[in-house]
């Protein structure tokens, strides 16, 4: 994403 | 990331028809969320048509369980913003799957009494975001993929 924040997510639902 | 001056924003922007209004919420928006640039692209629309549109590509900033994430979305803007509300979608990169539910669709759309109300000047980009904040914290658009498992075996006797 040319410098942006790293793309991050919840680890995943049950 | 890229500076994006409002001179190259004006002249990104020179077939929208509210340009100056447009430009300045877009300089304002990413003054605040630094991880978010416009981005011209073409958008493909339902009918199969495509236009050349700006976005505000890249991540917001959600708390979910003490904890923040990196949630990766695109806005478009029609050349009727700000009259019209933008196309918001989440985009999950590879190592994420979409959580289906009543603020996302399976492509990723996202959908917000905030969009379906959305009237200039009482709604606008900051205040869309913030929302999308909100929700996101109480229930993410995307959750991580499970990390790949060994190939199975079969259990032997």
């Amino acid at each position: 994403l040319n410098g942006g924040a790293v793309p991050s997510a919840p680890p995943t639902y049950t | 990331m890229a500076v994006v001056n409002e001179g190259a924003l004006k002249k990104m922007l020179k077939q929208y028809k509210y340009r100056d209004l447009t430009v300045r919420e877009i300089t304002n928006v990413i003054s605040q969320y630094k991880d978010l640039k416009p981005v011209m692209d073409a958008y493909v629309f339902n009918d199969g048509n495509s236009r050349d549109l700006v976005s505000l590509a890249g991540t917001i900033p959600v708390s979910y369980r003490g904890n923040v994430y990196n949630i990766p979305v695109c806005l478009w803007l029609l050349d009727t913003y700000p009259y019209n509300p933008p196309i918001c979608f989440v985009k999950p990169t590879s190592a994420m799957m979409i959580k289906t539910g009543k603020h996302i669709d399976a492509n990723g759309k996202i959908y917000l009494p905030y969009l379906h109300e959305w009237k200039h000047p009482h709604s606008d980009l900051y205040g869309l975001i913030q929302v999308m904040i909100v929700v996101f914290g109480e229930e993410p658009p995307v959750f991580s993929r499970p990390t790949t498992q060994p190939p199975y075996q079969a259990f032997q006797a």
